[in-house]
């Protein structure tokens, strides 16, 4: 495609592909959108992240698709928010009003390594593609790498399980590089982690049974974002903290950056209920991404309307 | 390339607290090379797990012998990934 409007959506794309289409949509928008890189991945790839901006100094909300390389609806979504973003801006009232008080940063590959390896080696590879000192079993489940219960139950030690922690929390520089962003920017007031597949919305905690101190505003705003998600095409959702809803996770992002202070931290799973799994056919992409978007407009207008 | 030809993705359902139990031990044997996309929690959710072919036989066998109800969710992985690769290659000559 020359431009963004002539990206195919509705399709399924390779890391090269979907770097374009970044590049075009900042050349296209170069008075809202901007590209950020963050880091580099294990294998030198550059760790970029859109930033949807009118003014300087501003709270942000972030967003990330697919730290699992396998789960390449949320990426494919990711791309279609991004596109949503810029087409909603100066139409659409509500995100308007937020785009004109806070910036919205999204990260589309958040593991550009593992997902470049789906589409040339392994369509299942989960985890990064660091190698591991003395096995032959390479990469870290970028989602058990944080620093929040690192090393608890709900994460693996042994370097071959798909839910491997890594040797240390940040050893990942996919997650060190978020994380160093995350406090060098210190003021994100919205953090939304975007996995597939189950169709979830969580909040934290995943390594303590023990609930965070603003359980019954983030219960209540789950509730709101699937209701508003359901919506659409009456996709059903569960919701609750992660370790009541889905299981015991340690070393979580969302974890961390609630931790952070980031009181408004939740994570997706989105479609679908596991008739395909990570193979999820491309013509329930733009499903998806519709049905998610309203529940992320449902996130990020509270997060506007309730500054702390 | 990885291949999954004959690999099956089984959704297993657990009734019990102690099946939930015999699925976890299941997980921690690293050697068999299963992949759960879901991992045993509770009676309420389904277990997603992907079974190599070489052991498909054996896992299944073991499944019935401790009364665990299963069923097939993919028949063949590969197949679904040929079709998702045959979809992305028409739409991109499109």
């Amino acid at each position: 495609p020359r431009n963004t409007d002539g990206y195919d959506y509705a399709n399924y794309h390779t890391l090269n592909e979907i770097n374009s289409f970044i590049d075009m949509l900042v050349a296209e928008n170069p008075n809202l959108v901007s590209k950020i890189v963050i880091g580099q991945s294990y294998e030198g790839r550059p760790l970029n992240v859109l930033k949807f901006s009118t003014g300087a100094n501003r709270p942000g909300i972030w967003i990330d698709t697919g730290i699992h390389s396998r789960e390449w609806v949320t990426q494919a979504s990711g791309t279609w928010f991004a596109k949503k973003i810029v087409t909603d801006y100066g139409r659409d009232p509500a995100l308007t009003a937020i785009l004109n008080k806070m910036d919205i940063f999204l990260e589309i590959v958040t593991n550009p390594d593992g997902y470049a390896y789906t589409h040339t080696s392994n369509r299942m590879w989960r985890k990064t593609r660091k190698p591991n000192s003395g096995y032959s079993c390479v990469g870290v489940d970028p989602n058990r790498n944080w620093d929040a219960g690192f090393g608890g139950a709900g994460a693996s030690g042994y370097p071959c399980s798909e839910t491997y922690r890594g040797p240390y929390a940040n050893s990942e520089s996919e997650v060190k590089s978020i994380v160093d962003f995350v406090k060098s920017h210190g003021n994100l007031k919205a953090f939304v982690s975007i996995h597939s597949y189950s169709q979830m919305l969580l909040y934290p905690y995943g390594y303590t049974s023990t609930p965070c101190k603003d359980q019954s505003e983030l219960h209540a705003l789950a509730k709101k974002a699937i209701t508003d998600l359901a919506s659409l095409y009456g996709t059903q959702y569960t919701y609750g903290s992660i370790i009541n809803t889905i299981y015991q996770a340690s070393g979580g992002t969302i974890d961390w950056t609630y931790n952070q202070g980031i009181k408004y931290s939740y994570t997706f799973e989105l479609r679908d209920t596991g008739r395909y799994g990570f193979a999820l056919p491309a013509n329930q992409i733009i499903p998806t991404a519709q049905e998610t978007w309203l529940a992320l407009m449902a996130i990020m207008q509270h997060t506007y309307n309730n500054p702390y | 390339r990885e291949n999954f030809v004959g690999h099956q993705v089984l959704r297993i359902q657990p009734t019990n607290e102690e099946q939930i139990s015999v699925l976890r031990s299941l997980a921690e044997k690293h050697d068999l090379g299963l992949d759960f996309w879901t991992e045993p929690v509770s009676v309420t959710k389904p277990v997603d797990v992907r079974i190599p072919f070489k052991v498909l036989q054996p896992i299944k066998i073991f499944l019935l012998e401790n009364d665990i109800q299963y069923s097939i969710m993919i028949q063949d992985l590969q197949d679904l990934l040929d079709e998702e690769e045959r979809v992305m290659k028409t739409r991109s000559a499109q």
